[in-house]
């Protein structure tokens, strides 16, 4: 299914809830980000990078897995 | 790039940095 930019929004307000308390790590997403569209980095970059910005946080890594293309998956560790 | 719904994210994301 196609995602919208609503559903967008929506996982990055979980995003800076979260990490309420701390800023730097939803900047540091958006670093991840910047890097990405000026392809600095591509997908199993990103992945990487952002497997380790939100480890500890399952549901933000599964709410992150829906973003990506077929066949790639951050694995949550439990 | 073949990830257009990390695209999307990225674009949303950094389009709505505003603070």
């Amino acid at each position: 299914q196609r995602l919208k930019v609503e559903d967008a929004l929506s996982y990055l307000d979980q995003v800076k809830l979260q990490f309420g308390s701390q800023p730097q790590v939803y900047n540091d997403f958006l670093d991840i980000m910047k890097e990405f569209k000026s392809q600095s980095i591509d997908t199993p970059g990103v992945i990487s990078r952002v497997s380790q910005l939100f480890k500890g946080h399952p549901d933000l890594i599964m709410g992150f897995n829906t973003f990506l293309p077929p066949g790639y998956k951050i694995e949550v560790q439990t | 790039m073949a990830a257009p719904q990390l695209v999307m994210l990225a674009n949303v994301a950094l389009t709505s940095e505003v603070s």
